[in-house]
């Protein structure tokens, strides 16, 4: 997280705000809502008190406003820029802008949603700058969240409490603050491994890191930020060069991706690869491109599925250390890299020729994603 | 060669995104031969603050970023 220094921040912790005007793309009592939702998110987790005033000035002035809206920052039409800001300071100090030429939603992932868009201005009228954690909502890019299941992160937690220290009253436990997962964690369990077009993309929770070989850092965005339906904490993934398409898996489902957009019909069942119905979940998927074989892994077996056949092969499932010598734990994501086929199991992976099935290596997470 | 119009369109997008949000100012007078120019300063500091590679260059990934939406607070200075 970062603020904007010279201990910029409110010195009350008791604030106003006044909702100027409305945008026509929600009902009044949707933008009402949304703003004050938005509001409570810093509240909860500080000592700071929000009460809306009707008229006359307040500390916070929300406005809807397009192109030149009198603060000598324009916004820019549709898209671009959503919203703005101004740090804590009397005057306009704290005032909130919104693009009125965005399409602005109450929840819906079609437009932007407002709770989002002012949770994040907020930030800024509370003292926060923008953070480079891709997983705060203090990350100047927007990223759809729901106002019902929104919890803040840990960041913007750690961030407005540097600024004005924690709610002394006590608060209903509820879902802990998600943290954005790190690559230098080495205890780190990664949910699913795949390519995507010559890069790789690790998956963790509801982000991923995007490695191009050509590159040394990796980049982390969120799944949502690639794939708009896509869901997070997925199972397992794979890449199928067959019909160079992504393939996601949570639970019982499947979603399929061409570049960005989600394939028709999608997501299916599992079992349109044929898994039968009482496999509930895939632990981790390998596309082998030589033999254009998909190998789902469940639990201590792994089935193997034909991609140009389209069909389920014979004899599987098999166990696992049948195929893989010493592969007695679970497999929690797998890739197939130059020849070799690494089956990740916790923290570690496992380094395979598939030919002969002989362990090679015993690596960490940092032999492809750089720390 | 003259620049195709699609990569001029998109140099002059990066500038005015650049001069948004990382204060690049206008680019007047003679560089100094050999030195770094304040848009390469400017590109290279936004790829630092999103993780991308540092090239100094405006590659796909950089675009790519610079064309999501996202929020434009406006300079500190201003609420002062």
């Amino acid at each position: 997280f970062s603020t904007f220094g010279n201990n910029l921040k409110w010195q009350t912790n008791t604030l106003t705000y006044r909702i100027e005007n409305y945008t026509p793309d929600m009902s009044q009592a949707e933008v009402d809502y949304s703003i004050e939702k938005a509001l409570q998110v810093w509240a909860k987790v500080t000592p700071l008190k929000f009460t809306r005033i009707y008229s006359g000035i307040a500390d916070i002035m929300i406005s809807f406003g397009s192109r030149d809206h009198g603060d000598f920052y324009p916004f820019d039409g549709p898209d671009g820029t959503l919203a703005h800001a101004f740090a804590p300071s009397s005057g306009i100090g704290g005032d909130a802008h919104f693009d009125e030429d965005e399409k602005f939603t109450f929840r819906s992932n079609t437009g932007y949603v407002l709770f989002m868009v002012a949770a994040h201005e907020f930030g800024h009228s509370l003292g926060l700058s923008h953070s480079d954690d891709p997983g705060a909502l203090m990350y100047p890019h927007y990223s759809y969240g729901n106002p019902d299941t929104f919890i803040l992160p840990r960041d913007d937690v750690k961030g407005i409490q540097s600024l004005y220290g924690g709610n002394e009253e006590p608060i209903a436990p509820g879902p802990t603050a998600p943290t954005t997962p790190d690559a230098c964690d080495s205890t780190m369990v990664l949910d699913a491994v795949a390519t995507l077009r010559g890069e790789m993309l690790f998956f963790k929770d509801r982000f991923l890191w995007r490695h191009s070989q050509q590159s040394s850092t990796p980049q982390q965005t969120l799944i949502a930020n690639i794939w708009s339906s896509a869901p997070d904490n997925i199972d397992a993934a794979f890449e199928s060069l067959e019909s160079d398409q992504v393939f996601l898996f949570k639970g019982s489902r499947v979603w399929a991706f061409s570049g960005y957009d989600l394939q028709a019909n999608y997501p299916k069942s599992i079992t349109s690869f044929g898994l039968p119905r009482t496999v509930k979940k895939v632990d981790a998927a390998l596309y082998e491109p030589q033999s254009r074989k998909i190998f789902f892994f469940v639990g201590k077996n792994y089935y193997s599925y034909d991609d140009v056949r389209k069909t389920m092969d014979k004899g599987f499932p098999k166990r696992v250390d049948e195929t893989f010598s010493g592969m007695t734990s679970q497999v929690t994501a797998a890739l197939q890299h130059r020849g070799f086929t690494y089956l990740y199991s916790g923290p570690y992976m496992h380094e395979y020729s598939l030919r002969s099935g002989r362990l090679y290596r015993v690596l960490r997470n940092n032999y492809f994603l750089p720390c | 060669m003259p620049l195709s119009q699609d990569n001029m369109e998109e140099e002059q997008f990066a500038e005015s995104y650049l001069k948004k949000f990382y204060n690049l100012t206008e680019e007047t007078g003679p560089l100094l031969r050999g030195g770094v120019s304040p848009k390469t300063k400017k590109l290279m500091e936004m790829q630092k603050f999103f993780q991308l590679q540092i090239t100094g260059t405006l590659d796909a990934d950089t675009l790519d970023l610079m064309k999501r939406p996202r929020c434009g607070v406006p300079d500190v200075d201003i609420a002062q």
